[in-house]
């Protein structure tokens, strides 16, 4: 795993509370708001089963830590999306608390159901995107969801040992923690692929 | 880019040198001045690609290079110099 340069991290008292917010007028229409909702909340749940940290939603995206949105193009924060594929998301260093997704993407939570053969998994993004919200830059670690490329029609939703490492020497550990928690899930998800 | 350029399995000729050094200055590993004459940094920036991404450290641009520059991926450099304005902003 690897941090920012100069290691930046989120700097209130522990255990922390970051608010989430999603931009109402930039979803996607791929999926409901209650699909995306739904992800998202799985999603920073992975993150919040390992450190002290804990993930609220609010209405209020002004105000909210972690602002989330779905843009096309050029969206005004000089780094523009690229249109179907290539780029898929990308967010800012911790405290800036922004998360961007490509809109041009075919975003999916079922691949039962969405049968293009460019659909990207939302989980497996918001997964890593969260990780950079809090610190973490990319791993080398194939495995690990801070490894920077995604596979169209694949998932990658667990985090892998390097993620934990990586996000607890910046955080510390949940105190319901465990290490055989973390490895029978990768296990199960192993065996399941 | 239309997703017909993103085979699973791209074939290597889908990718020339300068696509390969735009995605290379695009996640950090090559400053956006490097010239052609610069074979020794495009081989190094190449190392230090495969190097993140977990492959064999070649310095060419072999089909594991390839095919992995072709899948989608995170907007975030790999190589995130101090000086990286964009994504590197910090305090809010």
């Amino acid at each position: 795993y690897v941090y920012f340069p100069g290691r930046p991290r989120w700097t209130r008292d522990v255990p922390l509370k970051l608010t989430y917010a999603f931009s109402q007028e930039n979803l996607t229409p791929h999926l409901t708001p209650t699909e995306i909702r739904r992800v998202f909340r799985r999603a920073f749940g992975k993150w919040a089963s390992v450190i002290p940290v804990s993930f609220i939603e609010t209405e209020d995206y002004v105000v909210a830590d972690i602002k989330i949105g779905f843009f096309g193009g050029d969206h005004g924060d000089g780094e523009p999306f690229d249109g179907v594929l290539g780029v898929l998301a990308h967010t800012f260093s911790p405290e800036n608390g922004r998360l961007h997704l490509d809109k041009a993407e075919t975003w999916a939570v079922d691949f039962d159901k969405e049968k293009s053969t460019v659909a990207i998994d939302l989980e497996s993004v918001a997964v890593h995107e969260i990780g950079h919200v809090l610190g973490l830059g990319h791993s080398s670690v194939k495995d690990a969801a801070m490894y920077p490329t995604l596979k169209p029609r694949s998932k990658k939703v667990d985090l892998y040992i390097d993620d934990v490492d990586g996000v607890q020497s910046l955080y510390g550990t949940n105190p319901n923690f465990t290490l055989s928690g973390l490895l029978a899930s990768e296990t199960s998800t192993n065996l399941a692929d | 880019r239309n997703p017909s350029q993103f085979t699973i399995n791209p074939s290597p000729d889908v990718v020339n040198i300068s696509e390969i050094k735009r995605h290379l200055h695009r996640f950090g590993y090559l400053p956006r001045n490097n010239n052609d004459s610069d074979a020794v940094s495009f081989e190094q920036a190449l190392s230090r690609y495969q190097k993140n991404l977990g492959l064999p450290i070649t310095g060419k641009p072999d089909s594991d290079t390839l095919s992995h520059i072709l899948l989608p991926r995170c907007g975030f450099p790999d190589d995130v110099e101090p000086k990286t304005t964009a994504f590197h902003t910090g305090q809010k």
